[in-house]
């Protein structure tokens, strides 16, 4: 996955993200593809969650996958989770969870939650970082004032680390695969490199949600594991997604 | 072909936008989901349009676990196991998921494994 919080020249916040799932999950030798991924984008669905008939939030989902990984609640936060390999992974906390410690989140339910009942930036940061999980994760969020965009890395117990947009240290925007940002991508796994080449070479003075789409449609940034690419805009409530594919030559993820 | 390995990397794209060409494989549907509803009832409409796809990814997910086991026994596993888990799940996504595997026909098992893809996969 790749995610990229983004603030312009004029302070409006923009949110996107490929969302890549599949891997080691049969590959198609004959079609060159990732056989999870390709039944999977039949599935993709964007969701108007209403109550009382007004929007609550809205959603890129997978149809019978009720948790969500990208989504908005309009004028006031942007939400997606990209995936975080470790050791202590989630299948520890759901052995915890079937032994009968069950304090920790599921995290697309805490996600779900979290779209769906906090009411500002802040108050969603503090959920999405304080809350125990049963597995480690990143979540990328954009709030709908200027500096608020962040990139939180968890584990499943603590919050490891909260990186921000800094407008004095020039940081107009953060960006996500599924890597600590502290720490080297895997080298032939390498699709933040690139990403943020095209995010400086775009410069904040024309970034836009259209710009994105061109960020998140450069090789290797989409792959062949990339489902759908959503872009968000906090300010307007836009929340648009597009199914895609990569065409050879393309990087398998 | 050294540099199609992976990662392959190629310029910068501009002009992408709108969605068009060979990485754009079609737009995305737009569904209502209303919370007013009873959760066992809220994703209906979805499931009956997308049910068709729903069990196709699922029988992908049977073949994968059965190529690993090929006893059957992992989806025995899934078939009679999972369920007891969505008792556990907090309200409301164990009644939503319940609703799922009804309009789907989805063994309840399988679509809790699904739900809980993200937590196994993280290693």
């Amino acid at each position: 996955c790749t995610s990229v919080v983004a603030e312009d020249s004029k302070g409006s916040l923009f949110h996107a993200r490929n969302l890549d799932f599949g891997l080691f999950m049969g590959w198609d030798v004959k079609n060159k593809t990732w056989i999870v991924t390709e039944k999977l984008r039949p599935l993709v669905v964007n969701v108007d969650f209403r109550r009382n008939n007004q929007t609550v939030f809205k959603s890129t989902n997978f149809a019978g996958y009720v948790g969500m990984l990208t989504g908005i609640r309009p004028h006031v936060f942007t939400l997606t989770m990209n995936e975080r390999f470790s050791l202590d992974g989630g299948y520890i906390g759901i052995l915890e969870w079937i032994l009968g410690q069950r304090d920790g989140m599921w995290m697309s339910f805490l996600t779900r939650s979290v779209l769906e009942n906090a009411t500002s930036y802040e108050e969603a940061k503090k959920l999405l970082s304080q809350t125990k999980l049963l597995a480690p994760a990143y979540f990328i969020l954009g709030g709908n004032q200027t500096g608020q965009g962040c990139v939180i890395t968890r584990s499943r117990t603590l919050s490891l680390d909260i990186w921000e947009l800094d407008h004095s240290l020039g940081r107009w925007y953060v960006l996500e695969t599924n890597y600590d940002h502290w720490k080297e991508p895997l080298f032939v796994d390498d699709r933040r490199t690139p990403a943020m080449k095209c995010m400086n070479q775009t410069t904040q003075a024309n970034i836009s949600p259209k710009t994105l789409y061109d960020v998140l449609s450069t090789k290797p940034v989409l792959n062949k594991l990339t489902t759908y690419t959503t872009l968000m805009d906090v300010s307007t409530g836009l929340l648009e997604a597009y199914l895609r594919d990569c065409p050879d030559p393309c990087s398998p993820w | 072909s050294a540099h199609l390995a992976p990662p392959f990397t190629e310029e910068c794209r501009t002009g992408m936008y709108p969605p068009k060409g060979p990485t754009f494989k079609g737009a995305v549907t737009w569904y209502t989901v209303d919370l007013n509803l009873p959760p066992s009832k809220r994703w209906a409409a979805v499931i009956s349009d997308k049910k068709a796809e729903l069990v196709a990814m699922i029988q992908v997910i049977r073949d994968l676990a059965n190529a690993f086991v090929p006893s059957g026994k992992l989806i025995d596993i899934v078939d009679k196991d999972l369920p007891l888990l969505v008792d556990t799940l907090p309200y409301p996504f164990n009644e939503e998921i319940r609703g799922i595997a009804a309009v789907s026909g989805v063994p309840l098992g399988e679509v809790v494994l699904f739900n809980i893809f993200y937590e196994v996969f993280t290693v």
